[in-house]
């Protein structure tokens, strides 16, 4: 009866994810080697990032007259905020879905959403990335690792950590049903700052992670040290998001730039 | 801290209201 409980929370976290996320690792990696019929469009400098404003992300740009003077950096960040705060929606969506994360402290909840969002958005990031670029605008758009690293400094560091965290993260070769399991055990972690409930939590994270060991040795039987490695991407996950918080912060201060009031939420007396 | 997420306790409480971009 135990498996049969743990199988049955795999299918259900599985189908959470399947429902709640936009994009999966799935449908990016089918754009990705090609497979589908109108590939997507290449922005590899100043020029075809203009032509994808007017056309893939008009929608982002246009929104705010506040944007057009400024200079490119400014509008990709901007275009990055928008894509986090659309995932920071769908993930709290999938939170939900996850059986217990609704019946915690709304309190608990909110932290671990705090908390856990950025860690899970740069692990499913990675499905996105391949070592040349990263797909933008829900897969129409692909922008080059290189145009990203030739931007001016400090936009010019936002992006080159993740692609390293997911060079390595992608080598383990994980799939949706893996990965649906590991977001939720980003999400539900018990050592979140300031969480009142914490021995709900762990029974929460402990079920989770069981399920996800589980999972890992029938789907991936010849890796037996998958397990340990995924474990090791949780303390990778939370340095990247330290550091992607601090430069956050830097932008702030040094650059005409807003943050979203979400993000600003997020980020607030957050490490 | 829900004071502190207005953002988020809608998110949690409302799915149906979204966020503006």
């Amino acid at each position: 009866p135990q498996v049969a409980d743990q199988k049955t929370l795999a299918k259900q976290i599985y189908e959470a994810y399947l429902k709640n996320f936009n994009m999966n690792k799935s449908k990016a990696r089918t754009i990705l080697t090609g497979k589908t019929s109108t590939p997507p469009f290449v922005i590899h400098d100043m020029e075809t990032l203009q032509l994808a404003e007017q056309t893939l992300v008009a929608k982002m740009v246009g929104s705010s007259g506040a944007l057009l003077n400024k200079d490119a950096e400014v509008r990709i960040f901007h275009c990055c905020q928008c894509t986090s705060v659309e995932t920071v929606t769908e993930l709290t969506e999938f939170a939900k879905s996850v059986p217990g994360f609704s019946n915690l402290d709304l309190n608990d909840q909110v932290t671990l959403l705090k908390y856990g969002v950025h860690e899970a958005l740069f692990a499913m990031l990675a499905s996105c990335m391949n070592k040349d670029g990263l797909l933008v605008a829900h897969g129409s758009g692909f922008i080059t690792r290189e145009f990203l690293k030739s931007l001016r400094r400090p936009f010019s560091q936002m992006m080159e950590p993740k692609f390293q965290f997911a060079m390595k993260f992608n080598s383990l070769e994980l799939d949706d049903s893996d990965l649906a399991l590991f977001v939720a055990a980003i999400i539900c972690c018990g050592d979140r700052p300031g969480l009142v409930n914490v021995p709900h939590i762990e029974r929460m994270q402990e079920s989770i992670v069981n399920v996800l060991h589980l999972h890992l040795k029938s789907n991936h039987p010849d890796n037996e040290f998958l397990f340990p490695k995924l474990l090791q991407k949780l303390v990778d996950l939370r340095q990247l998001v330290t550091e992607h918080a601090q430069l956050v912060q830097e932008i702030k201060k040094t650059e005409d730039t807003s943050l979203h009031p979400l993000l600003q939420e997020i980020y607030r007396d957050m490490y | 801290l829900k004071e502190k997420h207005k953002i988020l306790h809608r998110l949690l409480q409302n799915s149906s209201s979204p966020v503006d971009l």
